[in-house]
Order: structure tokens, then sequence, then C-alpha cells
């Protein structure tokens, strides 16, 4: 695992609540406002397991802790997105809190359902973004949510031993984590 | 630490490799290049790996030449991204360059930070 320079975090006092909004103009039609924040739910919940950190979806955009919408092409933060594929989003570190998703790929949320050969998976992009936004960079190990690529109708959205190992060095513990959990969950998941 | 051989395989060609018109895509026609081959495009590849911060590289030195600059950042990217490190543009590596992936960029990883300040 590793942080941006300067390991920046929220510096709030523990137990942390940060609130999450969806810009109201940046938006995609592909999916329902109920999936998408379906989606981000369980991606947020994904770290808020392993870490005192609890979030909260918020109407309120401009107040929000996190910022979080859709767009194409330039806009504006200096680094624009490139289209099918490619870049698929980027998240700024603490405490900036700005959530930017391509708006040009095909993002999905049950591969059921969505057959394309380049379909994204929401969550698994989300999951990732929320490491940043809370300040890991990206891991050199493969199979960690914060290894920087994603293939197409891929899904990675458990959080490894490496990942929580980042994450728990920057705020701690969520009282009620164990790895005793995870590492059954995990045998149970390979014996399945 | 690392396992000797990358375990991830590159990506079923019968999947999203036949579709053209995705980013990065062009970038197939790169397997097996090696340094001091001249090739169309591969000047993209350097803007690549400078985008995502493997090569510290003026715009002067875009060329199309596979050089000691795109082979040192080859290294480097293979190395932190737990590939096989031979220097080579084999399939695995380009596989894993034309992955679709998140736009931080993984060894500078203070560009949002500089953002910040802006």
């Amino acid at each position: 695992y590793a942080f941006f320079t300067g390991k920046p975090r929220w510096s709030r006092s523990i137990p942390i609540t940060l609130t999450y909004a969806f810009s109201p103009d940046y938006v995609i039609n592909s999916l329902s406002m109920s999936e998408i924040k379906d989606a981000f739910q369980r991606a947020f919940n994904h770290w808020a397991s392993v870490i005192p950190v609890s979030f909260w979806e918020s109407n309120d955009y401009g107040f929000a802790d996190i910022k979080i919408g859709f767009y194409k092409g330039d806009h504006g933060d200096g680094e624009p997105f490139d289209g099918l594929l490619g870049v698929l989003a980027h998240a700024f570190s603490p405490e900036i809190g700005r959530f930017h998703l391509d708006a040009a790929e095909t993002w999905a949320v049950d591969f059921e359902r969505e057959k394309s050969d380049v379909a994204i998976d929401l969550e698994s992009v989300a999951t990732h973004e929320i490491g940043h936004l809370l300040g890991l960079a990206h891991t050199s190990v493969q199979e960690a949510v914060m290894y920087p690529s994603l293939k197409p109708r891929e899904k990675k959205v458990d959080l490894k031993i490496d990942d929580i190992k980042g994450i728990q060095a920057l705020y701690g513990s969520n009282p009620n984590f164990s790895y005793q959990d995870l590492l059954e969950s995990d045998t149970s998941t390979n014996s399945g | 630490r690392t396992a000797p051989f990358p375990s991830s395989k590159p990506i079923n060609p019968t999947s999203y490799h036949k579709i053209r018109g995705y980013t990065w895509h062009e970038f197939q026609k790169f397997v097996d290049a090696g340094r001091g081959n001249k090739i169309n495009g591969i000047s993209e590849l350097k803007k690549y790996f400078h985008r995502f911060g493997y090569l510290k590289i003026d715009s002067l030195n875009f060329t199309d030449l596979f050089d000691e600059h795109l082979e040192h950042a080859l290294i480097k990217y293979q190395e932190n991204l737990g590939l096989l490190v031979n220097g080579k543009l084999d399939e695995y590596t380009v596989s894993q360059i034309i992955s679709p992936r998140c736009g931080v960029s993984d060894s500078a990883p203070k560009l949002f930070m500089h953002a910040t300040r802006n």
C-alpha cells in the first residue's frame, strides 16, 4: 500500500463522519439514480467496515465533503477523460473530496443484465476511488482494490489485507472489525 | 515476494480486444517491440508513461523511437505493477497497459495534492 505525499488524511477527530452527494448536473442516464446510489453505498460500506469512518449521503451537493459527478472529456481539472475505456475515473486526495467518473463508460451494476464486452463495474471503481479520497495511493498488489487497473466485466470490491493495512495505518481500526472475520470470509469464499 | 510470472493472464482475445475505438487499443501493435525500434505512434506510449508518473521527459523527446527513456519507464512500470520485469513490451505488459484504469498517477501521487495548492 502507499500514501499520497505528505500522507494527507481527513483530520477530524475519530470517529469521523463524512457526507457525500451527487452532482445534480453531471449525471448519467444509463443507470437509474437509485442503482447508482446503491452501488456507491455498498462501496462506502466496504471502507466503513474496517475503519472508524462513517459515510452519509446528503442532498446538499454544495456542502458535502465528497462531491461525485460523471463528466465527459475536459471537465476543468486538467485531467480530461478519454472516452471508452482508458481512464475510468479519478479522485482527489484528502481533504479535497472531488470524485469524477468518465460518463463515456458503459457503467454496470449487474453483469447479468449488461452484456457489453466493455462494461465496467461501478461499485468496483467507486470502492477504488474512495480509497484515494481517504488517502491511499496505488499499490503494486494485483489482487488489491487499490491496484490501478480494472478490466472490463471484472468485479473487485472486497478489500484485501493490503488495502486494510494501508487504510488502518491512516485511521486506525473499526472496533467491530477483526482480521479473523476477514480470513474466515476469504476461506469460505475459496472453499466455495 | 513477487510471483515469477504475473498472476493475471492477458485478456481473452475474444473479449474487448476486438472492439476498435476504445482508448489505448492501438497500443496492441507494439507487442514485442524493443529498444532501438522506430515505430509510428510509440510516442503516444511515452505520453501514457509520462501521464502516469513513469517518464519525466520534456516534449522534445516524444519521438517514435523506442529509446532508453521508454525502456527505463517500462521497467519501472513492470516493477511497480507486479509484472515480469524484462524491459520488453511482451504480451502481458501490453495487456496491462491497455487495461482500463484509474486516472491518478502511480508514482508521483502528489499530482492532485499539487492541484489542491492551486
